[in-house]
C-alpha cells in the first residue's frame, strides 16, 4: 500500500507460495473462505499443495513467537465468473475467530456503494518507501460515482468494475496488495466491496483506481461456498 | 549416513496385489518405514513391502510389479517400497546389482533360461538365492565391464551383453535439467543422494508433497528451486548438496507456451518486453549484477530468453518478475502483464441469465465436460431434474435452474470442480460497457442492511498502532 499506515484489518489475508513468500493478499468471507483474484494464480486448477494463507499478524514475516498468528493450507481454487476476475480459495481448516480475525461482511446482491463514502484498502505489499513495509498498511479512499469514473476512462469502466478517486498524496494499492479487500464501513460494519487488482501503474494520482465490484459476484460466492 | 529407504523406490497410495500367494509372504510387523527397508534389505527373498499408514505395520514380499500374475493396486491405505534394481531399467556403475527383467541381447537375441543347458552348456552361472539369475533375464554375475548379459538361444552366438544404458545416459536432461525425471541418484563425485521425503542427514523445504509438480520421488536427481543443473542433497553429513552429472539431450526441446502480449499459468513461456514494475521501478538488467547479485545469468539459463531486463519467470514462481533497479526492493513480479484467456472460445449465446437457454452446449467454459443432471457422481447434486422438473435438464447440456446471474452452468465430470460455467456467452458482447447498468442496484438506505458476526474490528487497535 502506498502512502498508507500501520493499521488493523483482521479480515486481511496474506497468501504465501511454497517457499512461504507472501505474493498476493485475500479477504476471509467464511472461516473456511478466502476472496482474492484470478491474477495472483496460474490457473482455475492450480494444484495449491504448499500454498498457505497467513492471518491473526500484523507483520509480513512474523518471528515464532507471534501468538495470535494462524498458517492454513489451501485447499482448492474456483475461479469465478469470466468477467469477474475473483477466486475464492478453500482453506483445508477453517480459520479461528478472535480479536485479530474476523469476517468481512459480503454485501447484498447488486448494491451500489454511495459516491463519496470513504473506503479503506488494506496489505502488505509494497509502499514505495511511504510506510514500514513489514507491516500491514491500510489506507483511506473515497469512492467515485460510476459514470463520473467511466467518463475519466473515456468510456471503458466495465460493469464489474468499482472507482475510487485519486489522492494528490498518491494513495494506493500496489504490487502484493492484489486481492486484497477495498472495504467500506456500512451499519456499522465492514463489508468488503471491492477487491483489488493490478493496474498499470501504482497510487496514480490522475486516474481513478479500480477494484472488482463484489456486489455483482455475491450470489456466485454464496453458492460456491453452499456446494 | 544413507539410509536403508535408499534402495527403495517409494509408489505413495499403491499396493501389489498377487494373483496367487506362492512364495507366500510373511506376517506383518510393526515398524517405521527404515526399519522395514532394513529387514527386507537383510532379506534375499524380499524385493518390496508394503507399509500401512494407519497401523505403522509393514508386510515383506517376494515379488514386485514386474513378477508374474502381480499388478499394482491404488489404495490410499498403503504405501508400496520396491527394491530400485528390480525397477531400474537402467545399470549403476557395471550393473552387477541389475535385477530388471530385460531378456534380450543388444542385438536383439533371446536369452536362453540360466537353467537351462541347451542350446549353450554352462555349470558356472545356475540360478540360486544370492546371485539373482533369474528365468532369462540379462545379468552380471561376473561384473563383466560391459554390463548385463546373457547366454542367447542362438546355437550361433554362445553369451552377448544385453547394451543396458548406464543410468547417467539412459535418460538425457534438457535446459537446466528441471523436466528430468531419470533414475540418477549419486552425485558427480560419486556421492548418494538423501531421499526428498526424509530430513536427515540434512534437513531441507522441497517435501514432495508441498512440491508435487518437481518429481522429487526418492533420491534421485532433481531441479526443484531452478539452479544449472539436477543435484541432491547428499548422505554425507559434510556436504549438503551436489550437482549430479547427467548426459544433456542433442536436441533442444520444442518451445510451447510462448506468449509476448500476454501471460499464461505462471508465465515461464512469457517473451514480451514488459520491464518496468508496478510501482514504476525499472527491472535490472539480467546480465548484470548490480544493484542486486543474482545466480540467473543468462548464458546458464539459456531456454529462459534472460533478454535485456525483460520481466521472465525463470524459476517457476508465481508470474513473471525481475529484479529492480532500486538496491532496496529486490524482486517485484509483474502482476500487470495481462493474463492470456484460457477459456473455450464460445460459438452460442443466451438471452437474460440464460434461464431459457435449450441449446446442446455440455462443455464447461475451461473444456470440462459436463455431469449428467440425473447422475450422482461424482457430484452429488442439489437440483436435479426431480427437484427442477421444468428446467429441462436433460443430459449433460448446460442450464440455469437456479437464474443463476451469470448464465447457463453444470456440475462437471472434474471431482475437484462441483460446478462450473459454460462455454456460452451473453448475446449482447460480454465486456462492452453498460451505458445503463441495469444490473446495479440503486443505493440502499444504509438502515435497511444488516449484517451478523462480520465486519467488525478492535477499533482501539487501529490508534494504538498509529
Amino acid at each position: 500500500i502506498i502512502g498508507g499506515l500501520p493499521g488493523n484489518s483482521p479480515w486481511t489475508v496474506s497468501i504465501r507460495n511454497r517457499a512461504g513468500v507472501h505474493f498476493c493478499g485475500g479477504s476471509l468471507v467464511k472461516e473456511q473462505w478466502v476472496i482474492s483474484t484470478r491474477q495472483c494464480f496460474s490457473s482455475c486448477d492450480a494444484n495449491l499443495a504448499g500454498y498457505e494463507v497467513q492471518l491473526g499478524t500484523l507483520f509480513k514475516d512474523p518471528g515464532p513467537g507471534d501468538p495470535n498468528q494462524q498458517t492454513i493450507p489451501i485447499s482448492r481454487i474456483v475461479c469465478g465468473p469470466s468477467e469477474s476476475q475473483l477466486v475464492m480459495l478453500k482453506l483445508v481448516r477453517p480459520a479461528t475467530l478472535n480479536r485479530r480475525v474476523a469476517l468481512i461482511c459480503l454485501p447484498p446482491e447488486r448494491y451500489v456503494v454511495p459516491a463519496g463514502t470513504v473506503c479503506e484498502i488494506a496489505g502488505w505489499g509494497e509502499t514505495r518507501g511511504t510506510a514500514d513495509g513489514s507491516v500491514l498498511n491500510v489506507a483511506r479512499l473515497p469512492v467515485l460515482a460510476h459514470d463520473e469514473c467511466n467518463a475519466a476512462l473515456r468510456g471503458r469502466l466495465k460493469e464489474s468494475e468499482l472507482c475510487t478517486a485519486p489522492l494528490r498524496a498518491g494513495v494506493g494499492a500496489c504490487e502484493g496488495d492484489y486481492g486484497g479487500p477495498l472495504a467500506c464501513l456500512t451499519a456499522d460494519c465492514w463489508v468488503l466491496e471491492g477487491v483489488i487488482t493490478p493496474s498499470r501503474i501504482c497510487a496514480r494520482t490522475d486516474q481513478p483506481a479500480l477494484f472488482i465490484r463484489v456486489s455483482l459476484y455475491v450470489d456466485w460466492i454464496h453458492k460456491v461456498m453452499k456446494m | 549416513h544413507r539410509s536403508p529407504l535408499n534402495d527403495f523406490q517409494r509408489l505413495r497410495a499403491t499396493k501389489l496385489l498377487a494373483a496367487s500367494t506362492d512364495p507366500p509372504p510373511l506376517q506383518p510387523e510393526q515398524g517405521s518405514a527404515e526399519h522395514c527397508a532394513q529387514r527386507c534389505a537383510a532379506s534375499l527373498a524380499c524385493r518390496a513391502f508394503h507399509r500401512d499408514r494407519q497401523s505403522q505395520l509393514c508386510q515383506l514380499l517376494p515379488w514386485t510389479q514386474h513378477s508374474p500374475h502381480v499388478q499394482l493396486q491404488k489404495n490410499i491405505h498403503y504405501d508400496l517400497y520396491q527394491k530400485k534394481d528390480y525397477l531400474r531399467d537402467c545399470i549403476m556403475a557395471d550393473g552387477s546389482s541389475y535385477r530388471g527383467t530385460r531378456a534380450m541381447t543388444e542385438k536383439g537375441l533371446h536369452c536362453q533360461h540360466w537353467r537351462a543347458t541347451t542350446p549353450h552348456d554352462h555349470s558356472r552361472f545356475l540360478p540360486s538365492p544370492r546371485n539373482g539369475l533369474e528365468e532369462n533375464y540379462c545379468r552380471n554375475p561376473d561384473q563383466d565391464k560391459r554390463g548385463p548379459w546373457c547366454y542367447t538361444t542362438d546355437p550361433n552366438v554362445r553369451h552377448q551383453s544385453c547394451g543396458i544404458k548406464k543410468c547417467e545416459d539412459a535418460v538425457c536432461m534438457t535446459c537446466n535439467g528441471e523436466e528430468y525425471r531419470g533414475a540418477m541418484d549419486h552425485t558427480e563425485s560419486g556421492t548418494e543422494c538423501q531421499r526428498w521425503d526424509l530430513q536427515h542427514p540434512h534437513k531441507h523445504p522441497y517435501h514432495p508433497n508441498k512440491y508435487p509438480d518437481k518429481g522429487l520421488d526418492d533420491n534421485y536427481c532433481r531441479n526443484p528451486d531452478s539452479s544449472e543443473r539436477p543435484w541432491c542433497y547428499t548422505t554425507d553429513l559434510g556436504r549438503e548438496r551436489e550437482y549430479c552429472r547427467i548426459r544433456r539431450c542433442k536436441k533442444r526441446p520444442p518451445r510451447h507456451n510462448i506468449t509476448t502480449g500476454c501471460f499464461r499459468g505462471k508465465g515461464e513461456g512469457y517473451r514480451g518486453q514488459v520491464n518496468v514494475t508496478m510501482s514504476g521501478i525499472p527491472c535490472q538488467r539480467w546480465d548484470s549484477q548490480t544493484p542486486h547479485q543474482h545466480h540467473f545469468v543468462p548464458e546458464k539459463y539459456p531456454c529462459k530468453d534472460l533478454q535485456e531486463n525483460y520481466c521472465r519467470n525463470p524459476d517457476g514462481s508465481e508470474a513473471p518478475w525481475c529484479f529492480t533497479t532500486c538496491p532496496t526492493v529486490r524482486i517485484a513480479f509483474c502482476f500487470h502483464i495481462r493474463r492470456c484467456p484460457d477459456e473455450l472460445s464460445t460459438q452460442e449465446c443466451y438471452h437474460g441469465h440464460g434461464e431459457r437457454y435449450r441449446g446442446h452446449v455440455s462443455k464447461t467454459r475451461k473444456g470440462i465436460t459436463c455431469q449428467p443432471w440425473a447422475a450422482q457422481a461424482p457430484h452429488v447434486p442439489q437440483i436435479s431434474p426431480v427437484t427442477h422438473p421444468e428446467a429441462h435438464l436433460e443430459e449433460n447440456y448446460c442450464r440455469n435452474p437456479d437464474n443463476d446471474s451469470h448464465g447457463p452452468w453444470c456440475y462437471t465430470m472434474d471431482p475437484r470442480t462441483p460446478f462450473d460455467y459454460c462455454a456460452i456467452k451473453p448475446c449482447c458482447a460480454v465486456g462492452q460497457v453498460l451505458v445503463a447498468w441495469p444490473q446495479l442496484t440503486a443505493t440502499l438506505p444504509a438502515d435497511a442492511i444488516a449484517f451478523e458476526q462480520c465486519g467488525q474490528r478492535d477499533e482501539r487497535l487501529q490508534w494504538k498502532l498509529r
